[in-house]
């Protein structure tokens, strides 16, 4: 462990807890695309499959059931709980575009043609992308609540950090992981444009909108 | 290969 894995897992933490408690406390899922919520849930249940079989740290189980846990709460008050506040019209990003040529590239580059590391690979593969679904809605409503910036701010630094996680495992530990690194690449890539608007609008006081 | 401790990262 490192400190820029750590501050990663915190911001990844500090980012799904910040979105739970934004919709529990405005009781509304406003803004929230649903769909990249399912894709993120369906990350962590690929991802964390050897939650029960293989033990590497409290640390590393406690954390796999909570971005479990708070997961599902999430997927949970959009679907269910505040269903009636869920942008459907808004949230109209096709996900099988995104699950299908992941699966397919999942089966086809991988470390291990074993049932355990292509789910793995796809989860890795998946999360690179999940984030679309939220961008394309924010793109089409044209702004985003600031809690909902904030979350995504958090979210796609959680990523940038364990890029440098895996510099700094690969200079001090001689180790990497091509496959990891890659997707992690595509995804802090797909938060740049969202970054710059972070960066000049919402530290700014202003709130979060595309230009028109 | 050295994939193999990536699974102790999250």
């Amino acid at each position: 462990m490192n400190i820029f894995r750590l501050v990663g897992d915190l911001s990844h933490l500090l980012a799904i807890l910040l979105l739970l408690w934004k919709i529990w406390k405005t009781r509304s899922c406003a803004g929230v695309s649903g769909k990249s919520q399912i894709m993120f849930g369906l990350v962590y249940i690929t991802r964390y499959l050897d939650l029960f079989t293989n033990f590497i740290s409290i640390y590393n189980t406690t954390m796999k059931a909570i971005f479990i846990a708070v997961a599902i709460a999430t997927i949970y008050l959009i679907y269910f709980k505040f269903k009636a506040t869920y942008d459907s019209n808004h949230d109209t990003f096709r996900m099988e575009f995104l699950i299908v040529p992941v699966g397919g590239l999942a089966f086809l580059v991988n470390h291990d043609f074993t049932a355990l590391e292509i789910l793995w690979t796809f989860s890795i593969y998946l999360e690179s992308v999940a984030i679309l679904p939220q961008l394309f809605m924010i793109s089409k409503t044209g702004e985003a609540e600031t809690i909902t910036s904030h979350y995504l701010f958090a979210l796609g630094s959680y990523r940038a950090l364990y890029i440098v996680n895996w510099v700094y495992r690969y200079y001090f530990e001689g180790f990497f992981d091509l496959i990891a690194i890659v997707a992690g690449c595509v995804q802090t890539i797909l938060y740049c444009d969202f970054f710059y608007l972070y960066v000049t609008k919402v530290m700014h006081g202003k709130k979060l909108s595309l230009p028109a | 290969k050295y994939s193999e401790d990536t699974k102790d990262e999250l």
